[in-house]
């Protein structure tokens, strides 16, 4: 079973044309391995993204080194399953 | 088994098996009004299955609704099994949904991707796309709301095979996109296509692989608010209505594209609750408040189908 211990979704709010091309770029980074909820489209929509643990530094440093404001979403997408997990056994018992 | 007993927990979200069985249970209790077809099987063989309300007569109008495209959307799978539910509890109680079943049929596919479902239950609970393998690489799957042919292949799709949104190697590749549109189009007289997806509620009518309105704009955009103000009069729940295009992003391939530029006139997706604390977490508790406002909406877009024949 895959886990998702210390992934957290981040929500990015661009403020023109010119962050979101740069978020593009950041999604055609494979190796950052990162899941977009909703992908970077125009300026308007926010852009929420599942980085991975060992992957969180990096994506903040690339947002904050652009200026690109940011906040965290779900902190900890395992603690989150795990409640998703004990619900659904709750539920079956 | 007792098939008359009622214990599905509609607020819990459940396996495979468990949705199955409560299909067979449905058409079991509501002989009258829903049966269940098996439109085709997924990549690794589990049936698809299609729950038809109807009242009678042959080759009616129809509409279509399917939820679970995207297997890690849970709400929308919870939230059909409840919409199937409502559907045939309400057929004789609800003059509306009865003068709809007297006049048209629906089909309900709960779970459009049960491959991937079934992996997001055992393996990885983030799993997006189809479970077929890829041939040359060591991904799997395809994103099949980019799979059908519409646009095929364009902007907003990826020919990475390793992406979430993999359009696949060509337009029907993948069998659980080519059972729905060769029931479709076997069908012939679908006049809706509603599809459930889940995360960031919005609405949304043709296209997604280009950025131009579609003839019927108009009316579709205006049925659009109408079902959104419908949905928001329950819980408070906002739906930003608009075009793929110009409310997401540009993404080709995707099913109402296909179906719109196939006839179906009313051509809608639903991107159900949430705006971001849960995304596709939504907790269980949730799930039948989702479902209950998703109905109005659906029953708005479902009532203008039942009087604006075409």
């Amino acid at each position: 079973l895959q886990t998702f211990v210390g992934h957290q979704v981040l929500r990015i709010k661009t403020r023109n044309e010119e962050e979101v091309k740069k978020l593009q770029l950041l999604e055609s980074l494979e190796h950052l391995e990162l899941d977009f909820w909703r992908n970077p489209s125009t300026p308007a929509h926010p852009v929420d993204v599942r980085v991975p643990a060992n992957n969180v530094q990096a994506v903040k440093a690339f947002l904050e080194s652009y200026g690109i404001e940011y906040s965290i979403l779900i902190e900890d997408l395992q603690v989150v399953l795990d409640q998703e997990k004990q619900d659904m056994e709750y539920n079956q018992q | 088994k007792d098939r008359s007993s009622n214990s599905f927990n509609f607020g819990a979200y459940h396996t495979l098996d468990e949705i199955y069985a409560e299909l067979d249970h449905l058409a079991s209790q509501y002989s009258n009004i829903v049966s269940k077809l098996q439109i085709g099987e997924s990549y690794e063989k589990r049936p698809l299955y299609v729950l038809k309300f109807s009242t009678g007569g042959s080759n009616r109008p129809a509409i279509w609704l399917d939820a679970g495209i995207h297997s890690r959307e849970w709400v929308t799978q919870a939230s059909a099994i409840w919409i199937a539910k409502k559907i045939a509890t309400d057929y004789g109680q609800d003059p509306s949904i009865t003068s709809l079943l007297n006049k048209m049929d629906i089909f309900l596919l709960t779970v459009s991707n049960p491959d991937g479902y079934v992996f997001t239950h055992t393996t990885n609970r983030m799993w997006r796309k189809t479970r077929s393998k890829n041939k040359g690489s060591v991904c799997f799957g395809v994103d099949p709301n980019r799979n059908w042919d519409a646009g095929f292949g364009g902007p907003g799709a990826s020919k990475n095979p390793c992406s979430d949104s993999y359009h696949g190697p060509s337009a029907n590749s993948e069998v659980e996109v080519r059972s729905v549109v060769n029931f479709i189009k076997n069908h012939g007289n679908v006049r809706a296509f509603l599809t459930l997806h889940s995360y960031s509620q919005l609405l949304m009518y043709p296209y997604g692989y280009k950025c131009t309105e579609p003839a019927d704009y108009a009316e579709l955009d205006a049925l659009g608010r109408a079902a959104a103000s419908s949905i928001r009069s329950l819980y408070g729940t906002t739906f930003t209505v608009g075009s793929i295009c110009t409310t997401i992003y540009q993404a080709s391939g995707g099913s109402i594209d296909w179906s719109y530029d196939n006839g179906i006139k009313y051509s809608f997706a639903f991107e159900l609750r949430d705006t971001g604390n849960y995304g596709f977490l939504l907790p269980a508790s949730q799930i039948i408040p989702t479902a209950e406002e998703t109905w109005l909406g659906l029953k708005k877009i479902m009532e203008h189908v039942r009087d604006s024949p075409y």
